[in-house]
């Protein structure tokens, strides 16, 4: 089964399956992170200057503790098939699993352009206000019509004394916003990078002075970034190149990284991303198989009531007009060949003495002819006329 | 009644040359 096409090769909107992006990629394993003080906790806004990569935080004494990796890290020494192509990668969730207690204060925090900045996803502290300047989440979601961070309750410890942080970008998103027709909601759910900041520790106490004197550890076990490669709706999955970069399996017409334009003979319409409702494919110009080349044409697409607006460039096979669907000038359509075969248009072959030009009719053949010829290429006297010696007058009256 | 085809030869290109086609 294509889950691009239906049975009956329709076109339909497809996505990679679901993938754990964490998986397979290189990290650490458990990090120890040194006890972080209140300081500069606030900071966090559309790129913040917060680190491009994680620092090194056996020596951060006094910077929170920040778990970060790259989904799109071309230079990663995997080529693991679950990680994210370069352009980007759409989040689902987040989940952290601490073999210790967990941090009271986290926050989680993308990139889009592999780690030049960084802007939220959300926060998870008791402390909204003091920790992060924010109020706590609303029951029903950001207030606004767009999805933005907001200020969760802190992870959760769990009996074993571990604990769990789980995020879902819907956590942040309006309720009833729809992926797929929200530009918006797009761009919230595409990250190259993630990064996990963690922030003061529960287990010593609530002093300022105890957090900055004592060294402090958290572990964890288990990180999952859920998420698809991020192809528009017009690739099932993805693939390697040849530089070792992921790249969609683009269909639908659609070519790049993301499947995000249409391939160069497929512009017969916008490109579109695709919906669960309409596929929205890249549409072959229309150019009965004497074009290689075509471009769009806006204002040909509007006036065709939005359904064809593709002109083919260089038409061959002595074919002319925006489809390649009528002959050059000097040459006729031959009604016993398909429009599309090579030889579909014939010279005129007009007399060059009978005829009184080279022009003939584009439909029917005929040369037009000088008094008294006749034939589709006027290379005959009519009847009652007779062949003089004059080229000016090929035929005259018969006496 | 089926005419002949224009007989090129019978053409007196005297007065004519720069009409005349090439062959």
């Amino acid at each position: 089964a294509d889950p691009c096409h239906d049975e009956g090769g329709a076109p339909r909107g497809c996505v990679p399956g679901l993938v754990n992006a964490a998986l397979g990629r290189e990290g650490a394993g458990v990090q120890h992170v040194r006890a972080a003080g209140h300081a500069g906790l606030r900071r966090f806004g559309p790129a913040a200057g917060t680190p491009r990569r994680p620092p090194d935080l056996r020596r951060g004494h006094h910077k929170p503790g920040v778990l970060a990796f790259g989904l799109a890290d071309a230079s990663a020494p995997q080529r693991d098939p679950h990680s994210a192509p370069r352009q980007g990668f759409e989040l689902v969730f987040v989940s952290l699993r601490f073999c210790s207690a967990p941090p009271t204060s986290v926050a989680l925090l993308k990139s889009q352009d592999h780690g030049r900045s960084w802007t939220p996803l959300g926060f998870f502290s008791s402390r909204c206000g003091l920790d992060y300047g924010r109020v706590p989440a609303p029951a029903d979601g950001p207030a606004g019509l767009g999805p933005e961070a907001l200020c969760f309750p802190e992870p959760q410890a769990q009996p074993d004394g571990g604990g769990l942080l789980a995020f879902s970008v819907q956590d942040g998103s309006p309720p009833g916003l729809d992926l797929d027709s929200s530009p918006v909601l797009q761009d919230w759910v595409t990250a190259t990078d993630i990064q996990v900041v963690l922030t003061r520790p529960t287990m010593l106490g609530d002093t300022r002075d105890a957090m900055a004197m004592v060294p402090y550890s958290y572990s964890a076990t288990e990180l999952q970034v859920g998420g698809r490669c991020k192809c528009n709706g017009h690739a099932a999955r993805c693939l390697l190149d040849s530089q070792g970069h992921m790249i969609c399996d683009c269909r639908h017409g659609t070519e790049g990284p993301d499947c995000g334009r249409c391939k160069p003979f497929y512009c017969d319409r916008p490109w579109q991303r695709a919906t669960a409702r309409e596929a929205h494919a890249c549409l072959a110009c229309s150019c009965n198989g004497h074009a290689r080349r075509c471009r769009f044409n806006m204002e040909l697409y509007r006036l065709s009531g939005r359904r064809s607006g593709g002109v083919c460039l260089n038409c061959r096979h002595n074919t002319a007009g925006r489809h390649c669907h009528y002959c050059q000038e000097g040459f006729y359509r031959d009604p016993g060949r398909a429009l599309s075969d090579r030889r579909a248009c014939r010279a005129c072959d007009c007399h060059p003495v009978g005829a009184a030009g080279k022009t003939c009719n584009q439909t029917t053949g005929q040369c037009p002819c000088k008094d008294g010829v006749t034939g589709l290429t006027c290379n005959r006297c009519a009847p009652g006329f007779q062949q003089s010696r004059s080229p000016v007058a090929p035929c005259v009256k018969t006496p | 009644e089926v005419m002949p085809t224009l007989d090129m030869a019978l053409f007196d290109w005297t007065d004519y040359e720069d009409l005349k086609p090439e062959v």
